[in-house]
């Protein structure tokens, strides 16, 4: 079944937080989301914030993205 | 740092602030970007000069959704700044999103903070993972000096450190939930969650949640200090009460109760006292227990007034616990007492000391 829009939102949320702050390569919407990539980055920005490292976009996880915060992407550089 | 390591090679560094928010005066934002800088400077040999045309190494300017340098803003709220690390042409250059509100104070983003987070950036530091750190990447409003222990190693590895440098005391680093000499400062409940207090810093713990969360304490609530002595709920009236040296606050969930704060003595202390070390509300009972140094008191909600008799000796009265108290909270009939890194379940019923753990096994370590 297609998800419901909020949650839709949520994902679109996480996607455009790993990508621009964690190196997400883009992609096609939809098809990343359970992908190794998509999963890796979110092990990543979890570990970054000491959050529980699940890969999956949690409630905790999902908070912290949506909280102010610097441009600059946490890994890498920045040009 | 970022990758590379890249830093300015010489000490002497210029700034511009090209274009000024109307939000603030244009003297309160000269003074915001100059105290950020000096941040830096006070540990570090580097100085800043202000240049009022032509091209610094440090621009500053504000500007709103895509601004020149194809990596847009945002709007309100969501991205507030970003710097580029110290190099030619736009490196070292900081941008500030206008579609913020920027204050002086608490109300809003703090022009101050976020200056001072992103031109540690345009000299090289790239981001934190530590809560408490001023490079760390989420927004917090915060009092007292604003660099960490890790802030200041990360900048000195570049620069060095300021051989006039005055004594500066830097934030210590993030208590480690894991750290088997964890001490708390007060422990309370808060419809339904358990909330640590250390240093800056609480925990959040449910019971749903198997990872307790860490956040600064001025995130939450920017009006209680940055250090807890003690910390109840009175679930009858939904209150939280927080004590720090003589005061003492009440909070209704995430909001100060107007009134307060208030002097300790009020609840009938004597003088004399001037910190409570842990304080927790046995709910069967309506009474509320207040611990300082080796002694301690009851106090009975109902009435407002402390019970006679006390204070009392707690090693007489709580045999196996020691005679002081760091922090207490009461849950599922039993009393945790902490003291240092040991942790002591307290039978209210039974009057004796069932389990004796360490205090970090409290977050599930």
């Amino acid at each position: 079944l297609p998800l419901q829009s909020g949650d839709k939102d949520n994902w679109l949320l996480a996607e455009k937080y790993l990508r621009r702050f964690y190196g997400l390569p883009a992609g096609l919407q939809g098809r990343q989301r359970s992908s190794g990539p998509f999963e890796t980055k979110m092990e990543e920005m979890q570990r970054f914030f000491k959050l529980k490292v699940t890969g999956k976009l949690d409630d905790n996880t999902l908070e912290l993205m949506k909280q102010a915060r610097c441009g600059v992407p946490d890994i890498g550089e920045y040009n | 740092h970022f990758p590379r390591h890249p830093k300015w090679p010489n000490n002497n560094i210029t700034f511009r602030i090209v274009n000024y928010t109307p939000d603030l005066k244009k003297s309160d934002v000269d003074r915001a970007i100059r105290n950020a800088l000096n941040v830096w400077t006070d540990v570090t040999p580097l100085t800043f000069k202000k240049l009022h045309e032509g091209i610094a190494d440090i621009m500053i300017s504000f500007g709103s959704k895509e601004h020149g340098d194809y990596n847009p803003f945002d709007g309100p709220n969501g991205l507030l700044a970003h710097a580029y690390p110290p190099g030619q042409g736009i490196g070292g250059d900081t941008h500030f999103d206008e579609e913020e509100n920027w204050t002086i104070d608490s109300s809003a983003y703090n022009l101050f903070f976020v200056a001072a987070h992103e031109l540690g950036h345009a000299l090289g530091m790239s981001h934190s993972t530590d809560a408490g750190a001023l490079m760390y990447p989420v927004y917090s409003y915060t009092t007292g000096y604003p660099l960490s222990e890790d802030d200041i190693e990360g900048i000195q590895a570049l620069y060095g450190p300021n051989p006039n440098q005055r004594k500066v005391k830097p934030k210590p680093d993030t208590p480690d939930k894991c750290d088997p000499m964890l001490t708390f400062d007060a422990v309370t409940e808060l419809r339904g969650e358990t909330i640590i207090f250390k240093d800056r810093f609480y925990w959040r713990l449910h019971l749903q949640m198997p990872e307790p969360v860490q956040t600064l304490i001025k995130s939450t609530w920017p009006s209680i200090p940055n250090k807890v002595d003690a910390a109840y709920e009175y679930p009858e009236k939904d209150l939280v009460i927080i004590f720090s040296g003589i005061r003492m606050w009440a909070l209704n969930g995430y909001n100060l109760v107007d009134g307060y704060p208030k002097y300790i003595h009020k609840l009938g202390f004597p003088k004399k006292v001037r910190e409570i070390d842990a304080a927790v509300h046995i709910g069967d009972t309506g009474k509320t227990l207040f611990f300082a140094d080796e002694k301690y008191w009851s106090y009975d909600e109902a009435t407002g007034t402390m019970d006679s008799g006390y204070p009392r000796s707690i090693e007489e009265d709580f045999p196996g616990m020691g005679d002081e108290v760091d922090a207490a909270v009461y849950r599922y009939g039993y009393l945790n007492f902490f003291h240092d890194q040991m942790q002591y379940e307290y039978s209210y019923t039974y009057r004796k000391v069932i389990r004796i753990m360490r205090t970090n096994s409290f977050l599930n370590c």
